[in-house]
């Protein structure tokens, strides 16, 4: 489903270059749940971005079902990315002008969705992560773990066939973290989702069958629910 | 040292009233290190603005130092906010156009420090967060725990006597949160500082000389390390 072949990014800062992913390589299988950790600074969003479609490697291949999406131009990949790929941002990326229903109604409206059913799937989706009650809040009037959970409202509301999720429980107390986790492992369980999330918490990391750490850039070592 | 009498926070919103928080009293005395842990949504950041005085409650009384400061004009607050207390936001508010060390100057040139003393105490605390070496970036070029670093940094610059710290540990991994709570735990010890830190991290609770719950808007419980 994905695959990354000697993966680097790097960028330019006041005139000197910073190599921030020096060669990964990875392969994540459909259906797959991926957990990603490693110290703060050591370049897992920046992979996550790549994966997302959201960033272009400076080198390298990426496979997205066997087609490689790291050249294709800005449109196709915008395209690609609206339909198979739910993202949760770690920063949430909330618009500040919209509430939280219009928030999540929007990667529906993108598609074309018409209004009333958006509506409906985008109240059930904030329904599912115990955030309907503030349906008609903006992001400033929500707690940080109420914006984390409409974030992630909005990234499965267009059920993605891919869920990437940037540390998706952060803001969140661990009853909430692990509501958020179970809901993640029934779509992966039931709907065959390939889920990606990158965690500074090791109980989530435990939870996901397969684990990838990063380490200045570089994939140090993998863990599978196999070998412990 | 901190004292609150009956706070209570309403808001309005589309036409209805909803309080917040519920007749809240609370006291911190100097030197102390307090957690306050409770589940999303609850209220704990909008405590923590009213002792920051980043808010005001819309009924009660808040003594800082036995002055009563939540009636003050907004100048006057200004003044003992920048004086007395460091904040480490929940969301971290970096300006986007300063790069890491321009924000943590950001205090010191509120107050009048010249520019060249404000670098050097500003450097030394990015050192003591581990960011020196992104000094020169702009918070759209650091990681969600770089900033969150940063934002921790501009919040001890001005060495501040009280110590608000919103989720400060959120977007970090394990060991640099420990190395996070060990500079908290130290300048609490040796400098007599007070902290109160909002955290949804049980490893961190556990470290707090004494932490309060909050469910719903009304403090619950109170463990002291000396219960357990
Ligand atoms: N636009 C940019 N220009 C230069 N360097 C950047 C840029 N964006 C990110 N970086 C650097 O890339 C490195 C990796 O950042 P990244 O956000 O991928 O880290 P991370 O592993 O997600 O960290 P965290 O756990 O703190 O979220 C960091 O050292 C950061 O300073
Ligand atoms: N401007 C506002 N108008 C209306 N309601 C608000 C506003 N700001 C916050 N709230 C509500 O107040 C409640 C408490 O918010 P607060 O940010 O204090 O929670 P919290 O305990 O810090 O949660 P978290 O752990 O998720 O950060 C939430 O239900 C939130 O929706
Ligand atoms: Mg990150
Ligand atoms: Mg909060």
């Amino acid at each position: 489903m994905i695959e990354l072949k000697g993966i680097t990014r790097t960028y330019m800062i006041g005139g000197t270059s910073q190599t921030i992913l020096h060669g990964i390589d990875l392969k994540v299988e459909d259906g797959e749940f991926l957990g990603i950790i490693g110290p703060s600074g050591s370049g897992k969003s920046t992979l996550m971005n790549i994966i997302g479609l959201l960033d272009r490697p400076t080198t390298g291949q990426y496979f997205l079902q066997d087609e490689d999406v790291a050249q294709l131009d800005d449109d196709r990949r915008s395209i690609i990315r609206n339909q198979f790929i739910g993202f949760v941002f770690q920063m949430f990326f909330l618009l500040p002008r919209l509430t939280a229903l219009e928030n999540v109604m929007l990667p529906l409206s993108y598609r074309g969705v018409p209004e009333a059913k958006a509506k409906e799937m985008s109240m059930q989706m904030l329904e599912r992560v115990e955030m309907a009650y503030r349906a008609d809040h903006k992001p400033s009037a929500l707690s940080g773990g109420q914006q984390q959970r409409v974030a992630i409202a909005r990234a499965l509301v267009g059920d993605p066939k891919v869920i990437l999720a940037d540390e998706p429980t952060g803001a969140l107390d661990s009853k909430t973290s692990q509501d958020v986790m179970n809901l993640f492992m029934k779509l992966q369980q039931e709907e065959k989702k390939t889920v990606v999330l990158i965690t500074h918490d090791m109980k989530i990391a435990d939870q996901c069958k397969r684990h990838i750490e990063v380490q200045d850039g570089r994939l140090v070592q993998e863990t599978s629910v196999g070998d412990q």
